[in-house]
């Protein structure tokens, strides 16, 4: 039974992309079965895996013209495969509005996936709206990458009402999945220090494996792959692995 | 008469805020009188000005509720107001829904204000949904960050399209205010690489100031202070003391 985890947070730039493209690609090294799904209209995981043409894509099957299995891509990873965004998401949270069950059309979808899967990851936009409501209440949990930024730790608190409202009225079992430190430079005393803020509010939800702030990571999106396979020895590919490592350890998977 | 202009984009984490709170006190600094609206719901203009408590708010104002002369506030610069954002926003994007002219709610409210400030600065949220479109349906023109990094480059189509679908639908008059590069990293060809294809799609609309990468402007905001308040010597207020010299020449503001 695959597990459904949802990287999202409302602060924009803070990594949620980056960290979607490159867990699943881990975890696909590791030989986990693993999806990702690209709910952010803008689209980055798609592009960042190098997928040029948006169509067919979630957009498809949120709306029900599609069956899911039908927009499943294959990577250029053996056991990585994507379903991609379209721009019309744009338009999806206007257009869901009357749907009774808004929130709930992507778990309807994602429940005739899930055995197929050991791992499903949800890459959502930087907001609150129906398209990351749609992830929280389809997932078993949600991944939180926190920048190491001072404006990372404002709207934490924001980010866990939202969890909670999910909790109460969509989806009961959702769970914290795990905190993760990002774009952590070591030379800056801000790094630590909100570091050490979140590890103060989150305590043992907080990922010991920290995302080092390095530019190989950033420049691997323009050649359309993960790290791993654009740069295997850099920090930020040995970052990523052992993050792969801990979820997995955090999740008892043999 | 004042000049509105919206700082926007959907892609997250480019510098919206961070544009946002430092143009405005750089135009003050320059005795122009500036007002600076926050209309995304995480706050961070807000915050990042030193106000904690977000009541009144543009909410208020959006949602008709109050004149927009009761929500400004007094900033610790002379020439600096501020109406701050509210967590109360998240709804509003669902709460105006019904409204017949819910792209029009905040125009209606900014008219009253025009005469009273040089300058009126709009921060916006990242997406591109109806805060959004109020902002830039009541707005002049619009300020464009773009992050000097692989993703950045990739919404500028799709904000493009939004900015022509507003001057058809909202607002005849929008125009690009212009397009700024931010967190520029000498050291990194990444950084090179996007600057040139800006400016290979924009042109003349770039402006000249490059904000560049400086720890001192990711600071400033958790002790409530612009940057020329926190570190007037730092590269990054020299930046922003550039940019509002380079706005007020294009507007030719004397
Ligand atoms: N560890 C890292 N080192 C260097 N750069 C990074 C790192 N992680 C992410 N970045 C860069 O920071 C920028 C923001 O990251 P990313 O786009 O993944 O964030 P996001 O949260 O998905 O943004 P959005 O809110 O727009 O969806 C990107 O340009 C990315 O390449
Ligand atoms: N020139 C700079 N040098 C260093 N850090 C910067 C610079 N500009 C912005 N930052 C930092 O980068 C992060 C993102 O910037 P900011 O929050 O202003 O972007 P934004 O576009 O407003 O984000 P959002 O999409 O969430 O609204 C912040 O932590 C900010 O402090
Ligand atoms: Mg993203
Ligand atoms: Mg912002």
């Amino acid at each position: 039974m695959g597990k459904i985890i949802s990287i999202a947070n409302q602060k924009g730039g803070v990594g949620k992309t980056t960290t979607s493209i490159n867990l699943a690609a881990s975890l696909a090294a590791a030989e986990r079965k693993t999806l990702l799904i690209d709910i952010d209209p803008q689209g980055n995981s798609s592009s960042g895996l190098g997928f040029e043409n948006h169509s067919p894509s979630i957009y498809e099957v949120l709306i029900g013209n599609m069956e899911p299995n039908t927009a499943i891509r294959q990577s250029e990873m053996p056991f990585l495969d994507l379903i991609t965004s379209n721009i019309d998401l744009v338009g999806a949270e206007v257009e869901v509005i009357d749907f009774p069950n808004r929130e709930h059309l992507l778990k309807e979808q994602l429940v005739k996936l899930k055995d197929q899967y050991d791992f499903i990851l949800i890459d959502c936009p930087p907001s609150l709206g129906v398209l990351t409501l749609n992830a929280l209440s389809a997932s078993d949990s949600v991944l939180i990458p926190v920048q190491c930024e001072y404006f990372a730790l404002e709207g934490l608190g924001q980010l866990l009402n939202t969890i909670n409202i999910v909790k109460q009225h969509f989806n009961k079992l959702l769970t914290i999945e795990g905190v993760l430190l990002t774009m952590y430079d070591v030379r800056l005393k801000l790094s630590q220090l909100v570091a050490d803020e979140v590890k103060k509010y989150f305590e043992d939800k907080v990922y010991t494996t920290i995302i080092h702030r390095n530019v190989r990571v950033s420049e691997a999106p323009s050649y359309g792959k993960p790290i791993i396979l654009y740069d295997a020895v850099s920090i930020g590919s040995k970052n990523y692995m052992a993050l792969a490592a801990e979820l997995m350890e955090r999740n008892k998977v043999q």
